[in-house]
Order: C-alpha cells, then structure tokens, then sequence
C-alpha cells in the first residue's frame, strides 16, 4: 500500500541524501560511523532471507539498501576517514546490542536462526539512529543536509505505521506483527525531538541547531 | 499475537 511505498522510497532517499553529502561535501563530519555500522548490521541480519525473497520489489530494495550501507562504510572508513571524528562518536553501542540481542533471545517469534536473528534486527534498527542523534546533541548543530538524512530515515518507519494500520483494516488474513510495530512506534518516538526541530528550524530554512 | 512468519516487509 502507498504507505509502506512511500515508506521505503523515504528510506532508499535517506541513503542517497548521505551519500550526496558524503561525495558532494567530501566530508562525513557530523555523521556517526557508529550509527552506520549498525544499519549495516540491521541490513545483513535482517536480509539473510535474499536469496529466497519472493517478491521483486523486496529483493531490489534489500540489493539497494545492503550495497548502498557497505558503499557508505568504504567511505566513511576509507576514501575520507580524515573528515571522521571518533571522538564525537563516543555513544556506547554496547548497550544497543545488548537491547537488541536480549529482546531477540526473549521473544522471537520462533526460535530458529532467522527468526532470532530478524528480531534481533527489529530492536537493533529502533535504536541504531542514537548515536547519531547523540553526536547531534553534542555538536549541537547539524548542516542542512544530514538533517534531512536524519528526517527522511526517521520518517520511513513513521510511514509503516500508518502502513500496518491500513493492513491490519483493508487485509482479513493480515497478523499483526507485533515485534515489528512495538519497536516501529519505539523508533518513531525517539526521532519525535529531533522531528519537532527539524520541523521549525529547517522548514523556514533556518540553519538546523538545537535549542 | 500473530507468528510474524510473512516476512513480507522490508
């Protein structure tokens, strides 16, 4: 439904709006590799299904997002480690895992790998933007561009939940998923701040700093 | 609560 597309489309603009700032500014000041990291962990957990997804779409946008993530890492870490500040990036991401790993072990839907593993994912995405928004809080401002890398990420799982409200109305035979929309919501509310500057700073074109 | 076995969404 448009919801979900619009949804992943956010999401595919997001990683193409930071690899423009990366390439356009040759620079990845003020984005954290830490964040990154996870998403690329998010991506290789939750995508251990490619090889067998039915649907096209699915597999074209699980190719996008998993190449796109390792194409932004190189960068990060090679073509312009200089510009990378590790000491902006200090959040603990130990706690993330941890998050993540606990609520995968207690309650996954069934306790194969890839169920575990997907779970696993789900936690580890509702709370893999925190360094990024850490090192925001830190740096205080933030150029146009990774603001609204940070707005378009947090509004493709915003769109899911509107998504899973439709399909849970129009689908008869639809389940809810309930790991995936506790911590859709999860993830939702965490970027409600960061939203809320976005929302009065940049839209009036002002230059995105926190209050 | 539904097993989340569709793994349809991305």
């Amino acid at each position: 439904n448009i919801f979900r597309v619009l949804g992943d489309f956010s999401h595919l603009a997001s990683i193409f709006i930071l690899l423009h700032k990366i390439q356009q500014l040759k620079s990845c000041s003020g984005i954290s590799f830490k964040s990154q990291v996870l998403y690329m962990l998010v991506y290789i957990t939750r995508y251990l299904d490619l090889p067998w997804t039915s649907s096209p779409y699915n597999f074209i946008f699980k190719v996008l997002f998993i190449s796109s993530e390792l194409y932004i890492i190189y960068l990060m870490a090679r073509a312009y480690k200089p510009t990378n500040d590790p000491n902006l990036d200090t959040f603990h991401v130990e706690f993330l895992l941890g998050f993540a790993g606990l609520l995968a072990l207690l309650f996954p839907y069934k306790y194969t790998i890839l169920e575990v593993f997907w779970a696993f994912s789900i936690w580890l995405e509702s709370v893999a933007i925190l360094p990024q928004l850490f090192m925001l809080q830190r740096t205080g401002e933030a150029e146009a561009m990774t603001a609204h890398y940070i707005a378009a990420l947090g509004m493709y799982r915003a769109l899911y939940i509107p998504n899973w409200i439709y399909r849970y109305f129009s689908e008869p035979t639809h389940k809810v998923d309930t790991i995936a929309v506790t911590a859709g919501i999860l993830q939702t509310i965490l970027y409600s701040d960061f939203f809320w500057i976005y929302y009065t700073k940049v839209m009036r074109g002002e230059k995105f700093k926190l209050p | 609560v539904a097993d989340g076995g569709s793994k349809d969404e991305l």
